[in-house]
């Protein structure tokens, strides 16, 4: 019995949160958040880095300011959160 | 801190809101309580008030609601994001929306408030011992109504204390029936029910009916999530069912295999292979009082701080004695300045020989006056603007005020009705009544006043006696306060002392006066009216109240004017 299980993760219906892989998370999570896609008085959509993202994200919420997903900031990620936008759009 | 671009505040320091409906996972009294203690924390440090209102538009609109729930915004199933407000303004502004895919609860575990038995609304104790097992949520062992209950100390089998868990067989909230049951089973659109159901909705809120045929009468309520029901998933509000089967696998617990996210969850019927019903088991849940909070920190114009401790920081973290920020503290009182001088106590009336207030004007029956309403109103007939009755009480559940001849009734639903003529309903009583109380087990009603009482049975009354009749000293110029309690035991209040009187020997038993302040800690002595209201006591000085709950915990102190009497 102390054999590891090998883990089968499936598709729950009415799940509202998919099953996504940290990349696809951190897109998500910095452009629900307002770090990227920043809208421009002008219209036009300002191309911010996902390293300059990611920066402004990890200076937000205290983490050291790497500018790559790593795990620190995966986990902040996955942390319960206020909906509000921390860059305002 | 950081504010809204361009300052946004209110221009108002009244700050009015209006709770639109209520989550499952909670009694919406402590719902209620939750987001007036959130206001607080915000009316300590500001010049601001919030009071509430019940209908019509107020500045913060508060609403549970889940996924899309009419705003650009969706939410997003359990965990992650839990709640969003929008800055100070009109409209959608000002307004905080909670995404009831999540737990409420009060941070740290089911709080379950109880009905009924004989806890006087204290919350479950978790884990309770019944007839030597342990239990760690409402059961219905014991019991041949199928009502779950829980003790309300660690051990029932000593204490003997106890209340029922909200369950649809004992009440609904929202809809339109005043919180009465479900019935089942129930015919909607020419089906039956014999348990709650989402059919018919598309936010996935389990109603029912509460006659038995929601298709003629639609009398219907929303039902309250069971302690034990699954959140989320497509079975909110259903029990796990164990064993269940999983990829052929048996499970007897809440289990994470199938998920990635490492979130604990059970079938809801015993095969999840074949039925694929689902849902997340309870956890410590989300605090409301903290979320809320932060929320109305975002509707009162303040934006995310980017100090890890600070109540406006983006994450959610549980605390257990709060306590706001420096940093919040400095963000919101740069929008609204600080709170200047004491807690604000109205200004005492000049006495003058006479009377501004005009004749009493004609007073309808009670049968048809219906609440005060107009802008023409006699300052004596309106109830909100009365600072001080002279006697609340609770008779036949509804909470009745008198004042100089007069006296107000609030339903159970917040409807105010008065005012009437304490001469047409009670004729033997004097204009001024010092105090009241029914008696819960006769369903008589006493009045004091002065060094008299009187004892209504319907329209038979037996008085004026003296009040030394019933053991109090004869000094004493009058009774100031009654609460009941078990066993046909009430207590009478004036000023720092108080008696227990055995109302079916009529006579106050030994061991009395004691002082108030050793057996109510942190209440005002000097309270002109003491009650009992939804099992909480209330000690009411000028036109405050201070709130105590079973447990002997002041744990609110708010304005009898807006909190009680719905001005």
């Amino acid at each position: 019995w102390c054999v590891p299980l090998k883990s089968v993760y499936v598709t729950f219906p009415g799940d509202v949160i998919k099953n996504m892989t940290d990349i696809q998370l951190a897109d998500e999570y910095l452009k629900r958040y307002g770090y990227i896609d920043v809208l421009q008085k002008s219209g036009l959509q300002a191309v911010v880095s996902p390293s300059k993202a990611l920066k402004e994200l990890q200076r937000q919420l205290g983490l050291e300011e790497t500018g790559s997903l790593d795990q620190p900031t995966i986990d902040a990620m996955k942390q319960p959160r206020c909906g509000v936008p921390d860059i305002r759009n | 801190y950081q504010t809204f671009d361009g300052d946004l505040k209110w221009d108002h320091s009244e700050v009015t809101y209006r709770i639109l409906n209520y989550s499952p996972d909670m009694e919406s009294s402590l719902i209620d309580d939750a987001f007036a203690r959130a206001f607080k924390v915000w009316s300590d440090v500001t010049p601001l008030t919030f009071t509430r209102l019940y209908d019509g538009t107020a500045d913060i609109m508060i609403s549970f609601g889940r996924a899309d729930h009419g705003d650009p915004y969706p939410f997003d199933g359990k965990d992650g994001l839990l709640a969003h407000a929008y800055p100070p303004g009109q409209g959608i502004q000002g307004d905080a929306h909670f995404d009831d895919d999540e737990y409420w609860t009060l941070g740290s575990g089911p709080a379950i408030q109880t009905r009924y038995g004989n806890a006087e609304g204290a919350l479950c104790h978790f884990p309770f011992l019944f007839e030597g097992t342990s239990y760690s949520s409402c059961t219905t062992e014991g019991r041949e109504d199928g009502l779950p209950w829980c003790a309300t100390t660690a051990d029932y089998d000593k204490d003997k204390k106890y209340g029922f868990c909200p369950s649809e067989l004992l009440f609904t909230f929202d809809g339109n029936s005043n919180e009465a049951p479900c019935v089942f089973p129930f015919v909607f659109q020419g089906v039956k029910y014999n348990s709650c159901t989402t059919d018919g909705r598309s936010d996935g809120y389990r109603w029912c009916a509460t006659t038995a045929n929601f298709d003629t009468d639609k009398k219907y309520g929303f039902c309250p999530n069971r302690d034990t029901a699954v959140i989320g998933g497509n079975s909110e509000g259903e029990p796990c069912q164990f064993p269940f089967i999983f990829l052929g696998q048996s499970y007897t617990s809440c289990t994470s295999e199938g998920r990635s996210d490492g979130k604990l969850w059970c079938g809801t019927t015993s095969n999840y292979d074949t039925d694929k019903k689902w849902g997340f088991c309870p956890d410590r849940g989300y605090s409301l009082f903290l979320v809320a909070a932060h929320e109305f920190g975002h509707a009162l114009g303040l934006d995310h701080s980017n100090v890890k401790d600070a109540l406006m920081f983006p994450m959610y973290k549980y605390i257990e004695d709060f306590s706001l920020n420096q940093d919040d503290i400095a963000g919101i009182q740069y929008l609204y300045g600080p709170k200047t001088g004491p807690d604000p106590t109205p200004p005492k009336p000049k006495t003058t020989t006479s009377s501004p207030i005009g004749p009493t004007k004609p007073t309808p029956s009670e049968k048809t006056t219906t609440v005060s309403t107009t802008t023409d109103v006699v300052p004596s007939q309106d109830a909100c603007q009365i600072k001080e009755f002279d006697t609340i009480t609770e008779i036949q559940k509804e909470l009745y005020f008198f004042k100089n001849g007069h006296y107000w009734k609030i339903s159970s639903k917040g409807e105010r009705k008065g005012p009437f003529l304490i001469s047409e309903k009670w004729p033997a009583l004097p204009a001024i009544i010092n105090s009241a109380f029914e008696d819960q087990l006769t369903k008589k009603i006493y009045f004091f006043a002065g060094k008299q009482f009187w004892v209504y049975t319907g329209n038979d009354v037996l008085g004026p006696r003296k009040i030394e009749k019933l053991g109090l000293p004869i000094d004493l110029d009058r009774v100031e306060g009654a609460v009941q309690r078990a066993k046909g035991k009430v207590l009478l209040f004036k000023g720092e002392n108080f008696w227990r009187l055995d109302v079916k020997a009529q006579m106050i038993d030994t061991g009395y006066p004691r002082l108030t302040d050793s057996a109510f800690g942190g209440v005002p002595i000097d309270s002109h009216d003491v009650f009992l209201y939804k099992g909480f006591f209330y000690f009411c000085r000028e036109s405050f109240y201070w709130r105590m709950n079973a447990k002997k915990q002041v744990d609110r102190v708010g304005y009898v004017k807006y909190d009680l009497l719905k001005c």
